[in-house]
């Protein structure tokens, strides 16, 4: 029922797909009942957002953007060579575009706000990315970040200490301690061989994995496959199948508007609209919550190629879709009936030394470890949600090693994907690959990985030097889950979903942004010239008054005889370059007659006396015999 | 003045660290930590440009600007490893290099 103005509103099949109903995030009904975003900021951190476009000017908010490239406040994108710094600008508008202002496009979240964080646009260092990942998070709920390291098939790369030491303070500080929501594109590697458990801000337990399918709920050939994938939603596909419409930027060959936004960029903003309609109902979900509902909500469907696996929780999940499609109108409802899952508990096995020789396929190697309910007794862990295994590994070509973990029910998690593409010799170095496939399962029993060498040479072998299981979860027990699964199923219905029902609460820790006025070095400059030009004039004119406190003395002692003006030299008189002060004074003599002696005012500040006035007119000699009348003299 | 404004604004193209401080129990101020980082920028003959971004104990020491010849690069290099490497303040610290990040 829903009706918008807008002119491309029509093509955007990813809200509403008339061509065919259901290949769609499914928002109407939630916009109808007037979930729209509002009160939620989205802060998308790219290349810059254009916040003049129409589309997305009134949702602007400047106070959660910041520019790190140009270190100002304005994150407005520079134009360059590839016209291409229009990426931040079209997620930003498949967020939070405007409806009915007859221009382009609408956003998921059309009632939320939007930010901007440039800080793709020039060199980016760890520490400019730890600022980004926490800049502003007392006003930003959401940062949405469609970018990661090289989608080559051969690259190994995430978040180093600080961008780690940032997620981490972002999850537990963020958003008045609810924690920052991190949603992540996890990938474009697809047609090389990539996976995004090879990418350390996808396998990252802090982030939203979002993954890409298209009009026709397939993988597209640009994406990737991996365990710690989330869920997926919608984007472009190939030549054939439409893109995603949305916003563009208006600089260079810009229009406002596009009909070509594609790629694992265009899933995560969509991602990041429908959580901002999730924190609209319930803002106190916590970081948590939010990946929970997802993993609760988010539907599988039919698609012979996604080997969809379901787990000891009920759980269905794929390597390629995640835990599903995500569907606005459930997440919605089942965070207005959300109550706060319990505090994540962890367990860390000790670092189990191997040193085995990884033979080549079809044999494997094969290491086991059993966490045992004592290990989980401090911890109380029962359930799981993350698991994480850090492996050390040399052989002679990374590619060619295939990592499987199993869970304790025996669910497989395919963690380290075989790439065709990468020959590094170097192996793994203490890195750290994740799989949610367990979610929900017992966390007690033993795990076991498994390491094959697919690669075709018969070279040297690979050995696996060590390894350590890491189990991320929380007290529920299977028991709870099954009851949550119950509860959301019963309010999938939309009996929650209207203003007369909601559940307490709580209104968040006030946590003071540390980063104060920072002057920006524009300010800073001109405040340093204005202080170097007050110094400067300061010096001379204390210079000045005590240059004419002296002559003032000097003339004064003239009243009591003849004046010896200070010994000036022949050469300079005679060139006339002598300079002195000759103070301007008034003195009357006895008529009253004021005489004016010294010569005519020079230019303020040098007082230069006029040599004419000066052979005539010396300073006043004041004859001693005059009357006790103190001569005046008026300075 | 190019690398004053915090550590947003970053020092292009010159040489900098990401410094992890130990925060004494005593030391609730994050003034006194400031201090700290300042004294230990200047005996590793860099300049501490702040605190990064939220994080507590965590500071941008950057190179002072005009050490342009390659030999005074390696030079400040090696002078300031040396000076953190062996620090008992310092937690952790890192050369910061350019990251690759692509748009997806």
């Amino acid at each position: 029922s829903v009706h918008f103005n807008d002119p491309k509103y029509p093509q955007q099949w990813h809200l509403n797909n008339r061509r065919s109903p259901g290949r769609d995030i499914n928002v109407t009904g939630v916009w109808e009942r007037n979930v729209t975003g509002r009160g939620v900021t989205v802060v998308v951190v790219d290349d810059g957002v254009e916040h003049t476009v129409q589309d997305i000017a009134p949702n602007y908010s400047p106070e959660g953007s910041y520019d790190l490239n140009s270190n100002d406040p304005d994150p407005m994108p520079h134009p360059d060579v590839e016209n291409g710094n229009h990426h931040g600008t079209r997620c930003a508008g498949e967020i939070a575009a405007v409806p009915n202002n007859s221009f382009c496009a609408v956003g998921v979240a059309y009632g939320s706000r939007i930010a901007g964080i440039r800080v793709l646009d020039g060199p980016l260092t760890d520490s400019m990315e730890a600022v980004a990942f926490n800049k502003h998070y007392q006003i930003n709920d959401i940062y949405s970040c469609s970018w990661g390291p090289d989608d080559d098939g051969k690259t190994v790369d995430g978040p180093h200490q600080l961008g780690k030491a940032a997620l981490q303070h972002g999850v537990m500080a963020g958003r008045q301690g609810f924690g920052s929501i991190f949603v992540v594109a996890s990938g474009n590697g697809g047609q090389h061989n990539d996976n995004c458990n090879y990418d350390g801000y996808a396998n990252s337990i802090y982030t939203v994995t979002i993954g890409a399918v298209d009009e026709e709920g397939r993988m597209p050939f640009y994406a990737e496959e991996c365990a710690s994938m989330l869920a997926v939603t919608f984007s472009g596909g190939d030549k054939m199948l439409r893109s995603i419409v949305t916003t563009d930027w208006d600089l260079q060959r810009g229009t406002g508007c596009t009909e070509g936004h594609t790629g694992t960029s265009a899933a995560a903003p969509l991602a990041a609209g429908m959580i901002a309609l999730m924190l609209q109902v319930r803002p106190c979900l916590t970081w948590r919550d939010v990946q929970h509902i997802i993993v609760f909500t988010a539907t599988q469907y039919e698609d012979r190629h996604a080997d969809w696996v379901t787990n000891e929780a009920g759980f269905s999940h794929s390597h390629q879709h995640g835990f599903g499609l995500l569907n606005a109108w459930r997440l919605v409802n089942a965070a207005k009936v959300w109550t706060s899952v319990p505090y994540l508990a962890s367990y860390v096995s000790p670092v189990i030394k191997e040193n085995k020789a990884i033979p080549q396929t079809p044999s494997a190697l094969e290491v086991l470890w059993n966490v045992s309910r004592t290990d989980l007794e401090m911890s109380g862990l029962k359930t799981l949600e993350h698991v994480a295994v850090t492996v050390s590994i040399t052989h002679p070509r990374r590619g060619s090693l295939e990592l499987k973990l199993f869970c304790p029910s025996g669910m497989m998690s395919l963690i380290g994907a075989p790439r065709s593409m990468d020959s590094d010799p170097g192996g793994f170095s203490d890195w750290t690959f994740s799989t949610v496939r367990c979610w929900g399962e017992r966390a007690r029993g033993v795990y076991r990985l498994v390491v094959r060498d697919v690669g075709d040479e018969s070279l040297h072998v690979g050995v696996l030097q060590q390894w350590q299981l890491t189990l991320y979860g929380s007290v529920w027990s299977p028991v709870d889950i099954r009851d949550r699964q119950r509860l959301l199923e019963s309010a999938m219905s939309g009996k929650y979903l209207h203003d007369g029902f909601s559940l307490p609460c709580p209104p968040g820790l006030k946590i003071p942004e540390e980063d104060g006025y920072t002057i920006t070095p524009n300010t800073l400059k001109t405040l340093v010239l204005v202080g170097c030009f007050t110094i400067f004039w300061t010096v001379y004119y204390m210079l000045e008054m005590y240059l004419s406190q002296r002559s003032v003395a000097a003339s004064s002692a003239c009243g009591r005889g003849p004046c010896h003006w200070p010994h000036r030299s022949r050469k300079a008189k005679e060139e006339g370059t002598e300079l002195e002060s000759v103070p301007l004074c008034h003195s009357k003599d006895l008529g009253g007659v004021e005489t004016e002696s010294g010569g005519p005012p020079a230019s303020p500040g040098l007082l230069v006396p006029d040599p004419l006035v000066q052979s005539s007119k010396s300073a006043p000699d004041c004859p001693p015999d005059l009357p006790q009348r103190r001569e005046e003299q008026i300075c | 003045l190019a690398g004053a404004g915090g550590p947003e604004a970053q020092h292009p193209g010159g040489l900098s660290w990401a410094v992890h401080l130990h925060s004494r129990a005593d030391e609730r101020e994050e003034k006194t930590l400031e201090q700290r980082a300042d004294a230990l920028a200047q005996a590793a003959g860099l300049v501490n440009t702040g605190r990064i971004g939220e994080l507590h104990g965590h500071y941008l020491f950057v190179q002072p600007a005009g050490h342009g010849q390659a030999v005074e690069v390696e030079a400040v290099r090696q002078r300031a490893e040396a000076a953190l490497a062996g620090h008992e303040d310092v937690r952790w610290h890192s050369e910061q290099r350019l990251l690759k990040r692509t748009k997806r």
